[in-house]
């Protein structure tokens, strides 16, 4: 280390050691801990909020999973219905013909 | 159990969040 | 203020200016502000990953709102067709006995 390097050092801690820079260094403390106190208050509110909202989604998707699985079940059972039909169809047809 | 986990780490995730806001920080 | 409280005042003034008490709030505030900060970043990540979970979901569910509506779209086109199938079977029993 320089000797200038030193002397600033040593006036660094001199400095420090001033109950003038101490008092500052006590308000810039408390209000960046307020600030950082509040975003952080901020962060946690949005993410309950956040939290909440995709709970919701989570219920809506579900419900219209159901609501899927219904209809793709009754048009299975139409498709097969129609299949059935369409060979009774067929042979009413023939017979009436004959 | 996918369920179950999902729901779980939501919880704590809610904590986690309430005990952000619950957290009383020192003043001078 | 009584007399008590006015000493305590007293006490308390006299303990600010100390050096020693000043270094000591100095050190518990930066500890203080390192958690909280610390707090503020990990409540802000979480909150970011609860979001992007939400949006997939949110894309998800609108998938599935597609898929269903085009199998409603199909259930209901069938009903139709079922129904014609069904007079013109009629139809044709009739006239096939006739």
């Amino acid at each position: 280390m320089s000797v200038e390097e030193q002397g600033y050092l040593d006036a660094m801690l001199l400095q420090e050691a001033r109950p003038e820079w101490m008092r500052a260094e006590i308000e810039r403390l408390s209000r960046e801990l307020l600030e950082t106190t509040n975003e952080k208050i901020q962060a946690a509110e949005y993410g309950l909020v956040v939290l909440e909202e995709k709970q919701q989604l989570k219920q809506q998707y579900d419900d219209l999973e159901i609501d899927y699985e219904a209809v793709r079940r009754e048009l299975d059972l139409l498709k097969e219905a129609f299949g059935q039909a369409y060979t009774n169809h067929r042979k009413v047809a023939a017979d009436g013909e004959s | 159990p996918n369920i179950k986990a999902g729901a779980a780490s939501e919880g704590v995730l809610a904590n986690f969040f309430n005990s952000l806001l619950s957290k009383k920080t020192g003043s001078p």
